[in-house]
């Protein structure tokens, strides 16, 4: 069996974003936020199962995944912050908006919410360069309209 | 104190 903090995890971000919630969890979402903190490896691990959610085809369950996404980015400390401005994350999310990958089938809001949030942490997070990085290249690529 | 693991490995971006 998985070791109890990836179980936790692992069953919090299946609760936060099952698709049969009939409105946002948020307790599931601070719940998530607050256990990802509290963990050595937990940024790693988050980062993982967010991407694994947010390329889901069912579009609640990808919103949803969104929106825990933007609860940890306000809420979470330095180390969540520096996992998601690495390639390694930010190629998930590329993945979803690009047509070379997942875009031809990802659901529009999802697609749109994506560019949304990746450009408010350009602002934000300006020493992340890394978001900066991806950004411009998918305004190359006219996955984002100038 | 709490071990801190910091890696900073990482993959090129996605063209």
């Amino acid at each position: 069996a998985a070791p109890p903090d990836e179980a936790s995890l692992q069953s919090r971000i299946n609760k936060a974003t099952n698709p049969l919630n009939k409105e946002t969890d948020w307790d599931s979402i601070k719940g998530f936020c607050d256990q990802l903190d509290n963990e050595p490896e937990g940024p790693q691990l988050a980062t993982r199962l967010l991407a694994h959610k947010i390329q889901s085809p069912q579009e609640w369950e990808a919103m949803q995944a969104l929106t825990v996404l933007e609860t940890c980015m306000k809420n979470c400390g330095k180390r969540f912050h520096s996992e998601v401005g690495k390639f390694r994350f930010l190629n998930e999310l590329i993945k979803v908006v690009s047509p070379k990958y997942l875009g031809a089938r990802a659901p529009e809001p999802v697609k749109k919410k994506v560019l949304e949030m990746m450009y408010s942490w350009t602002v934000r997070l300006p020493n992340e360069t890394k978001i900066a990085d991806a950004y411009q290249m998918l305004k190359k690529q006219g996955i984002v309209k100038q | 104190g709490k071990i801190e693991f910091h890696d900073d490995s990482d993959e090129d971006l996605l063209e």
